[in-house]
């Protein structure tokens, strides 16, 4: 799931 | 980080680079859009403002200070320095006819009603768009520099190899966002008109208009 992605991407 | 995601931002690196040197060798940013670099200093503003609350690793730190410098800098250069030499008469795209429809987009649909992630959102389907004022320019004018067509070139491939990368991310990492994929699809498919010219005509690119 997405929020245990922190925004890494530029 | 992986291959694809590096080679995208080292190629909208190399077309900021390329924008930014092309208008100061030649002080003259004739051929360029003021509004589509305006979006794009909007777009790195809004977008990286978690450089005030969040560090994630120095590449990230060091690469999103160099956009959003390089952008006011061009921006800069387009509206002060070589202003005589910006092409108003042609640069007519009316981007509040994308600001308020994106901005309204990203209050209705996104993955967290809060300001950082409104604005994040926001980001990501302005730059979907925000070359829309480039290419109308050049469809009025009938032709790009050599250069600048190297700079679009660079500008596109960025977010299609970023489209790999979430490929990538979703197989390997089961990483998968919605809403950046569908905008860089978007974003992407706005560039093949683009694409085709630059390879079929070589230099000179005439977008018919």
């Amino acid at each position: 799931e997405l929020d245990d992605f922190e925004k890494d991407e530029l | 980080m992986n291959i694809f995601r590096l080679a995208g931002d080292l190629s909208h690196l190399a077309a900021i680079i390329i924008l930014l040197l092309k208008i100061w060798k030649t002080r003259s940013c004739a051929g360029i859009s003021g509004k589509s670099q305006i979006l794009f200093a909007l777009v790195f503003t809004t977008r990286y403002l978690d450089l005030l609350t969040s560090f994630i690793s120095l590449y990230n730190t060091c690469m999103k200070i160099i956009y959003i410098g390089c952008a006011y800098a061009t921006v800069h250069l387009i509206y002060m320095k070589f202003k005589a030499t910006y092409d108003g008469n042609h640069d007519t795209f009316r981007i509040e006819f994308l600001i308020v429809p994106v901005g309204g987009l990203s209050f209705l649909v996104n993955h967290d009603f809060s300001p950082l992630e409104i604005l994040w959102t926001f980001s990501i389907y302005l730059e979907s768009v925000a070359i829309l004022p480039q290419l109308f320019l050049i469809s009025k004018t009938g032709e790009a520099e050599t250069i600048t067509t190297h700079y679009l070139f660079c500008l596109g491939v960025y977010r299609a190899l970023y489209l790999f990368n979430w490929i990538w991310r979703f197989y390997f990492e089961g990483f998968f966002d919605m809403i950046a994929i569908v905008a860089g699809v978007v974003q992407t498919i706005l560039y093949c008109d683009f694409f085709y010219l630059y390879v079929t005509k070589g230099e000179k690119v005439a977008i018919p208009s």
